[in-house]
């Protein structure tokens, strides 16, 4: 599996990055997992908010009213009233700071608002301008700044135990504790690797990590700790913080083993791989081979639950005109499936069985955000959508080969809007420079 | 207003303060209990 290394982020300014692309970020919207995500509502083009006047001689904070010219994720480019067509001051910000406000909070807080400078004497008569500009115009919700703080804070805390999967073996889970929190994504060190070396990092919300016991709950494998006694803090994480997976009902027609499917590679997420189902658990999880490069002992087969969307049925990928990686080894090409089913003397699992759900998820090709490096998942790196196959994005990182390309879900919680890492104080990865990459 | 997204918007009287003196203007703001 290829990874990057970490690349320093100096310098790397996404307002400027927009602007002289003409880019267009991924809206908030299309990110229910993230602060605001679920309320961030129609905030558009037009939408006026009070911000500290940076264009003054005063020597105190002074405000001024700014009316959003563009969009891209949790970043504005705003103008100064007064400005009109003059884009000489315009400004990236973004709009989840302190120091944005809906229109009205200066007068309550009891501060004047105070012209720009150098637009001071354009208008005699100020009240006039804006009573014409701001009538009828939009404004943040008055309660905008205490929904952030409230969206801003995560349930799993320092020393949480959790079973998460094993990075070296990745049939297996392992316990580990949750070491730092960022923006909802948890650093976790597995147990019995205390220097704080053997960790990783994932999401909340990702399918990677459960409560404890959960393992022994669906039949999946696990590694033992010979730890005998918890610290002083640790908890183990209730079962309620984790993602939830859907019912599914096994008692009817269910996935077999040996049953042949189409499956991202877990080891390589720019491949869409023939793949088998080698052992099925409880609960409707499923043990996935990726055929050709398996290990004879299974310690490389994945665990998908039957509603993941990284699981596919033969023939997505020739009906999606999307690569499909043969098996290893495999000389029969180009690769059919009817041939390869009958030479294994296998069969494919039904489509039936697969989630085929596509949300309204808003994602468009060439929209920019900023996605985790799941093959380095401590990055959080500057991002384009290349290809949306119904609910499937191909994510391209700026400045990388496409060999590093990755297929994500549209609701994978490894996916930030524009502005996520500033937010919430995550180290953003910028686009590789061909000097950077040597 | 109700907009596609189902969000409502409400129009608020909302205060301003210049210099000059403090006036009032009619805004929307979005609704903040969807």
């Amino acid at each position: 599996a290829k990874s990057k290394s970490v690349i320093p982020v100096e310098g790397f300014d996404w307002g400027r990055y927009i602007c002289s692309n003409n880019l267009v970020g991924a809206p908030v919207s299309c990110f229910k997992h993230v602060p605001m995500g679920t309320c961030w509502g129609d905030l558009a083009e037009g939408v006026r908010v009070e911000v500290l006047n940076s264009d003054t001689s005063l020597s105190t904070k002074v405000y001024w009213i700014a009316g959003v010219v563009k969009l891209a994720g949790f970043k504005a480019l705003l103008r100064y009233e007064g400005f009109d067509n003059d884009t000489s001051r315009d400004f990236w910000c973004n709009l989840c700071i302190p120091e944005v406000h809906p229109v009205g909070w200066c007068a309550s807080s009891g501060r004047p608002l105070v012209p720009p400078k150098s637009i001071q004497h354009k208008y005699s008569n100020w009240k006039a301008f804006l009573v014409k500009r701001l009538t009828g115009a939009k404004t943040l919700p008055p309660d905008f700044a205490s929904k952030v703080h409230e969206n801003l804070q995560f349930p799993f805390k320092k020393l949480m135990r959790v079973e998460v999967v094993d990075k070296t073996h990745l049939c297996r889970t392992r316990v580990a504790l949750v070491e730092q929190v960022i923006g909802g994504r948890l650093k976790l060190v597995y147990e019995e690797s205390m220097d704080g070396s053997d960790d990783f990092w994932c999401h909340m919300y990702s399918p990677l990590i459960h409560f404890i016991g959960w393992s022994r709950s669906i039949g999946h494998r696990f590694k033992r700790s010979d730890v005998s006694k918890k610290i002083d803090g640790q908890m183990d994480a209730p079962p309620q913080l984790f993602a939830k997976v859907k019912d599914v009902d096994q008692s009817g027609e269910w996935y077999k083993d040996g049953m042949k499917l189409e499956a991202i590679d877990p080891l390589n997420l720019s491949a869409i791989c023939v793949a088998t189902v080698r052992k099925v658990l409880a609960d409707g999880y499923l043990m996935i081979g990726i055929d050709g490069s398996e290990a004879a002992d299974g310690s490389d087969w994945f665990c998908y639950h039957s509603t993941s969307p990284s699981i596919f049925p033969a023939g997505f990928c020739e009906i999606n005109n999307i690569e499909l990686t043969p098996p290893r080894g495999y000389t029969k090409l180009p690769f059919k499936w009817f041939d390869y089913l009958r030479e294994m003397a296998s069969i494919a699992a039904p489509v039936k069985l697969f989630n085929k759900e596509v949300p309204n998820h808003g994602f468009r090709q060439g929209m920019k955000l900023e996605a985790v490096d799941l093959m380095e998942p401590r990055l959080v790196c500057v991002a384009t959508v290349t290809r949306v196959v119904h609910r499937l994005l191909r994510i391209h990182f700026d400045g990388w080969e496409d060999e590093y390309d990755q297929w994500v879900d549209c609701e994978s919680p490894d996916l930030y809007p524009v502005g996520w890492c500033q937010l919430t104080g995550y180290l953003l990865q910028p686009p590789a420079q061909a000097v950077s990459k040597t | 207003a109700t907009e596609a997204s189902g969000r409502k918007w409400e129009q608020k009287q909302v205060q301003i303060k210049t210099l000059e003196g403090e006036f009032s203007v009619t805004m929307w703001a979005s609704d903040d209990k969807k």
